[in-house]
């Protein structure tokens, strides 16, 4: 998957892939103190083509304190709390509460959940031709930057809530000439960046936006603590486990 | 009709009786859960002499007659639904003498009998068409259609249709074999889509009990069960014909923990078959109870017993327990109904006050009797009274009538009153799967304050929209008119409590795409929607007069009701079919009568059994079919022998 990362003071969108395999879950936030953690399992592409493109398939929100998760998938949005189950699909409109936990699902686009009013997910869902020889149903996840996490929260989206420091210089002209190359410091690195541009799908499901942004290679390195795989976990409900 | 070359073989070949059927269609058209049933036969009297014809039709006791039309050698008497008393007059003033045709109220579970009958002088041909509506209701996951046929004799041109219509797409359908071994290979089934179609057309050969036998072995039960897509949780709304339905059907829920407290009728009179039946039936329903629940048994006789003085979990060695303290109960003794559900409600509020009950829980009693009170309080209507005053808005009850000498009306009206339902049973071999198959309807309550709503100024005339409790594999239905709108969306807010959630669907649907659908079917019902309001509207109007405190109520309730049926033409107990002849000489009245049983409280006293006559032509003579059980009581069950009479009762 895509991941765009929006740093507001540094008026700034910096993206990295995440190559990983199907069915690895992949952490986007953990705070173990609120209580609450984002997992994103991974699906591929119909037919193997060469490069393996994985999307996401499934995407679980659990809030630790009421025991409850929900888990989207491309076909239902299921709410549990290890007693009751209950699932819905993708084709009404509704608006379910439980305890603290909000979930509204418009039919056949996004479903929203909100846990206490304070921390909100997004979650989008891309419905393609069932018959399309490659491509297959996947979701997208979209996480406001002014969610009020604690202190501890980190995962792949989790670590930039507190906003590292960053400056892109030496910027010049790259192999493509459509895409210019700089050198960005953060976090004590130095990267080699490319100027590109990802797709944001909130306002045009269909075509997407265009979000200009400085891209890190190599799955992310350097701009993310440590490595990619150091976020897949085992379960859609672990919290990450602290180094 | 105009018969093939092999019909008229087979014509000839059962000839030799004075009466032959020449044909026999029965035709369902099911739009949307609502049937249409047309029953034609026609008949000729082949004998040398005149002799009496009859046209039985079994009819679900649920539905609505809607028309009946005869053609006696050319003469054709057509119907059209009237107000009881302004048919009546009507046919007073043909003074016309005998009986020829009613509805009596055959002593089954759930269907009534329609009969006609005319006497013609040989030669003569007769042309019957009946004609009723009803709806179909989901019980355990799944719509029943049911077709009596009893056509009587081998019948050159049999044949049965049913063809259904769901916009969303038929999930599954079966026919079960109800009507017999023989003929379960004969009836085939054609779905596709949104579209089913069963048609059962045996030949004379396949009709006949043996190979060299003469008489019919068509004489049963066709049964359809079919059930729809649907969407999980989402509703279903439709819009036809200026009027909407909208279906709620949730399926992927957790069911709500349960507090029941069980109140078996242990009286002399349950001893044998019934006792036996009815400990059977306990086994498997407490074997369904988990660990989330929490239950109680009061047995009752001329005394009230509790397995548990108070509501205990549905742990394992609980339910064992009291399996055991049921197998060991000993019929005798008279029958304390007030006493026993005054300690059943008394059980619940006690569990609530102490905080035992979960408060997203659902709390219900079910009663089991097969009689009437002997000991305590015996007044029904003050029976009525006292658990009504008692029983707590969040409280439910379910009452189950063994037997025929139980007073259902009165079961039934206390279960209605306080958000529950009645079911009868007969003690008759499957009474134990009978009782089973209740309590799994209301085994795995799946939502409370269930709410239905639309947007200002979108509808009108909306029936029933607010229900205490949903059960899984049942549904909601709600109905009314829409509005003219410059919008052709319409949209329903259906909010409900699940276990541990509250949940808000919002369902919308275009409202002119399924006219467009409909005018394409062949076999469609395209009138649903306006019936079917119509049908919820005036079930409800009933069952809301039984319950009416006040005469001046019920008389409102009543004017309402033949309003409606008078539009809808549906034959109610406040409504009657006239079955005039072209110039209007001859008529005939049919009405339909309500249960036999004698009701135990205010509200509509027994209509009196078929009281239908018709004028008839010179040349038809009228007999009498055999005084029934009713009518053998004469005049005086013509008259209501009960209180809070109104207009037309």
């Amino acid at each position: 998957p895509h991941f765009i990362i929006h740093l507001p003071r540094s008026d700034m969108d910096v993206c990295f892939n995440i190559d990983s395999k199907p069915g690895h879950i992949l952490n986007l936030v953990s705070d173990s103190g609120a209580g609450v953690v984002v997992n994103g399992q991974l699906i591929s592409s119909k037919v193997s083509t060469k490069k393996l493109n994985t999307y996401f398939g499934t995407i679980s929100i659990y809030y630790q304190p009421d025991g409850v998760s929900v888990t989207v998938s491309t076909s239902s949005i299921a709410l549990s709390d290890g007693r009751s189950n209950h699932s819905f699909t993708w084709g009404a409109t509704a608006e379910i509460t439980q305890n603290g936990l909000r979930v509204s699902i418009v039919k056949n686009s996004h479903v929203k959940i909100t846990i206490n009013n304070n921390i909100q997910v997004m979650v989008l869902l891309h419905r393609v031709w069932k018959k399309h020889p490659v491509n297959v149903d996947f979701l997208g996840i979209y996480i406001p930057n002014d969610n009020q996490y604690s202190p501890l929260v980190h995962g792949l989206i989790g670590q930039f809530s507190t906003e590292p420091e960053v400056s892109v210089y030496d910027v010049h002209e790259g192999l493509d000439p459509l895409k210019k190359e700089a050198t960005m410091e953060v976090k004590g690195n130095k990267l080699l960046v490319t100027r590109g541009w990802q797709k944001d799908y909130r306002h045009d499901k269909k075509r997407g936006s265009n979000i200009y942004c400085w891209f890190i290679h190599n799955s992310g390195k350097g701009f993310i603590d440590g490595h990619y795989t150091d976020y897949i976990v085992p379960d859609l409900n672990s919290f990450l486990q602290t180094p | 009709a105009i018969l093939t070359s092999e019909e008229q073989e087979d014509f000839e070949a059962i000839r030799g009786h004075d009466i032959t059927v020449k044909s026999y269609k029965v035709e369902s058209r099911i739009t949307s859960r609502f049937a249409h049933t047309t029953v034609r036969s026609s008949v000729v009297n082949s004998g040398s002499k005149a002799q009496s014809i009859g046209f039985n039709v079994q009819i679900p006791k649920r539905a609505f007659i809607s028309n009946f039309t005869m053609n006696v050698n050319g003469i054709t008497f057509v119907g059209s639904v009237k107000e009881k008393t302004v048919a009546r007059n009507l046919y007073a003033q043909a003074r016309a003498r005998g009986k020829a045709a009613g509805i009596v109220r055959a002593n089954s579970q759930d269907m009534e009998t329609f009969k006609t009958e005319v006497h013609v002088p040989p030669g003569s041909n007769i042309e019957f068409e009946l004609h009723y509506q009803e709806m179909m209701h989901r019980k355990l996951g799944f719509y029943e259609h049911s077709l009596y046929l009893q056509p009587g004799r081998l019948v050159p041109q049999f044949q049965v249709d049913v063809y259904i219509f769901e916009p969303k797409g038929i999930s599954m359908v079966q026919t079960p074999n109800t009507l017999g071994e023989q003929f379960t290979e004969l009836i085939q089934v054609t779905s596709s889509n949104g579209k089913a179609h069963i048609v059962f057309k045996p030949n004379i050969q396949q009709q006949r009990k043996c190979d060299t036998c003469t008489d019919s072995a068509i004489d049963g039960v066709l049964t359809v069960k079919y059930d729809v897509n649907r969407d999980s949780n989402a509703g279903e709304l439709q819009v036809s014909d200026g009027h909407f339905v909208h279906f709620f059907a949730p399926s992927e829920l957790s069911p709500l923990p349960k507090n029941i407290v069980f109140v078996i009728d242990v009286s002399g009179s349950m001893w044998g078959v019934k006792m036996k039946q009815t400990v059977e039936a306990m086994q498997a329903i407490l074997d369904d109870l988990t660990v989330d629940d929490q239950f109680s048994i009061i047995d009752f006789n001329h005394n009230v017993r509790c397995w548990s003085e108070e509501l205990v979990p549905g742990s394992t060695i609980q339910i064992a327990d009291a399996k055991k303290y049921i197998e060991n109960i000993k019929p005798s003794g008279g029958t304390n109904i007030n006493e026993a559900l005054m300690r059943a409600v008394q059980m619940l509020v006690k569990a609530s006050n102490q905080n035992q009950i979960d408060p997203r829980s659902v709390s219900m009693i079910i009663l089991v009797s097969d009689g009437d009170p002997t000991v305590g309080e015996i007044k029904l209507s003050t029976i009525q009274k006292n658990v009504k005053r008692v029983m707590r808005e969040e409280f439910s009850l379910f009452s189950v009538g063994i037997g025929f000498d139980v007073d259902y009306d009165f079961l039934e009206r206390i279960a209605m009153d306080n958000r529950g339902t009645a079911q009868r049973i007969y003690a008759n071999h499957d009474a134990a799967e009978q009782l089973r198959s209740f309590y799994s309807q209301v085994s795995a309550p799946l939502l409370r304050r269930i709410q239905v709503q639309f947007p200002e100024n979108s509808v009108s005339d909306v029936t029933q929209n607010v229900f205490d409790k949903y059960f899984r594999g049942s549904e909601l239905v709600v109905a009314g008119k829409v509005l003219p709108s410059d919008s052709d969306t319409l949209t329903s807010f259906t909010t409900a409590s699940a276990a541990s959630l509250d949940v808000t669907v919002e369902t919308e649907t275009d409202t002119t795409e399924l006219d467009t659908e409909l005018a394409k079917q062949q076999h469609s019902f395209n009138g649903f929607a306006r019936q079917m309001w119509a049908y919820i509207t005036i079930k409800q109007l009933i069952s809301d007069r039984s319950l009416a405190s006040t005469a001046a109520k019920k008389r409102r309730i009543t004017q309402r009701i033949m309003a409606l049926a008078v539009e809808h033409q549906f034959v109610t107990p406040l409504t009657a079919l006239l079955v005039e002849s072209d110039d209007a000489k001859e008529r005939l009245l049919a009405d339909s009568p309500k249960d036999s049983k004698q009701g135990c409280c205010s509200g509509p006293p027994p209509m009196a059994p078929v009281n239908v006559v018709y004028q008839h032509p010179p040349w038809v003579q009228i007999t009498t079919p055999p005084p029934s059980e009713v009518e053998k009581g004469g005049e005086e069950w013509l008259l209501p022998r009960k209180i809070t009479l109104v207009d037309n009762d």
